[in-house]
């Protein structure tokens, strides 16, 4: 999968199997990522667990896990069935239905932290904003606290995992047919029921630009399925809602994208 | 990933001491540290697995409430505290780490009342994942 980290690094990775995103005394989130195509080495998300831990913190008695698999709808409750905890509801689900999928954003309270997990298509996504205090403390634990501290959100995918998107890519799909579905501004998926469509309303997914244009192409020629487009416009909509200063830093694709406003006729 | 055998040696370590569970004392500070001894060991093993990363952060916490680095240093006069029996495998090596910055604003936001309501910095910071 794509991954940005919280220092703003983008990677795309094989991280095949269970991997830590992140983990602090107050949250750990871990998915399991497995190969897209049979001889494939890309790899997407078919579970997320996100453990809200309860024991560094009065206002939370017990540890909360919200479990999501991509062979299931998306739970909206934790795995004991509630949707909320600790006083003054300071741990809470709330789940949606959009015209791309369904998500689930899950926010606690006493740490300012916000986390949504997507299923759009066959497959999973995550997203979390937290505050830098955090981020910046649990990235310092190391081994003398008898872990190897393994968070792709914080130091990124390791090296060995990391895939090239140019030489990795698949070639299900040509090039100039994955970029004209990914630059395409209508979805394939119309919305099925009312609701869906008001959310659809609200959710207000622009073009895709910059790199997660790059990644969308890079999904389609590897697997032709058009559910990745959908899935990149949400993460870039998370991307940009989470983290507003990102549409600075991401890198300018202009010229990618005429060459694909021809390649699309 | 045999997180199995940690937790069989902590509560043998338990008994061994004569500890019903945690206390705030050095002697369940050692018991503490063998387990971060045995967990150190089956690190890699363990990297994907979230039981593990729990039990380890469980054990940070612990050894953080009960402030076991000063009790240690108190009832050996050494820093890792605990007397090394014949044939156990030494500490990992320490490397240095930033201390708990004093704005780290989450743990006392956390024990700020009733309502928990964060009062450290709004500076966040996003990660996501997605795609193939």
């Amino acid at each position: 999968p794509h991954l940005k980290t919280f220092k703003g690094n983008m990677q795309t990775c094989r991280v095949q199997g269970a991997w830590p995103l992140v983990d602090n005394p107050y949250l750990a989130v871990q998915v399991t990522n497995e190969p897209v195509l049979f001889g494939s080495q890309a790899t997407a998300t078919t579970k997320v667990t996100v453990l809200v831990k309860g024991s560094a913190t009065p206002c939370l008695n017990q540890t909360k896990t919200y479990e999501a698999t991509a062979d299931a709808p998306l739970p909206d409750t934790f795995i004991d069935g509630t949707n909320k905890s600790g006083p003054g509801e300071a741990v809470t689900i709330r789940y949606q239905d959009t015209a791309f999928g369904s998500l689930v954003e899950i926010r606690i309270r006493y740490i300012e932290t916000t986390v949504i997990v997507r299923k759009v298509g066959r497959y999973l996504a995550f997203s979390t904003s937290m505050p830098d205090e955090l981020v910046s403390w649990h990235s310092g634990q190391g081994d003398d606290q008898g872990t190897d501290g393994v968070q792709l959100c914080v130091q990124g995918c390791p090296l060995s995992e990391i895939m090239d998107l140019d030489s990795d890519r698949g070639h299900v799909l040509s090039w100039a047919d994955a970029l004209a579905k990914c630059v395409a501004k209508t979805s394939s998926s119309p919305p099925s029921t009312s609701t869906m469509a008001a959310a659809d309303s609200n959710e207000g997914l622009g073009d895709l630009t910059d790199q997660y244009l790059d990644w969308c192409v890079f999904d389609l020629m590897t697997t032709g399925k058009e559910d990745f487009v959908l899935a990149a416009r949400s993460a870039h909509r998370d991307t940009l809602a989470m983290d507003p200063g990102a549409a600075g830093n991401l890198r300018n694709r202009t010229a990618a994208q005429d060459v694909g406003a021809g390649a699309a006729g | 990933c045999d997180l199995d055998a940690c937790t069989r040696a902590y509560d043998e370590s338990l008994e061994s001491r004569g500890l019903a569970g945690p206390e705030g004392s050095a002697a369940y500070c050692g018991v503490l540290y063998d387990f971060g001894i045995c967990m150190h060991n089956i690190r890699r093993a363990c990297r994907g697995n979230l039981n593990y990363h729990t039990s380890n952060t469980m054990l940070i916490h612990l050894k953080t409430i009960f402030e076991c680095a000063k009790r240690l240093q108190q009832e050996t006069g050494s820093a890792t505290g605990v007397p090394r029996k014949h044939g156990r495998p030494p500490l990992p090596p320490s490397t240095p780490r930033p201390d708990r910055p004093s704005t780290m604003a989450p743990p006392e936001a956390a024990q700020a009342g009733p309502e928990c309501s964060y009062r450290g910095s709004r500076n966040l910071r996003h990660c996501g994942l997605f795609g193939d």
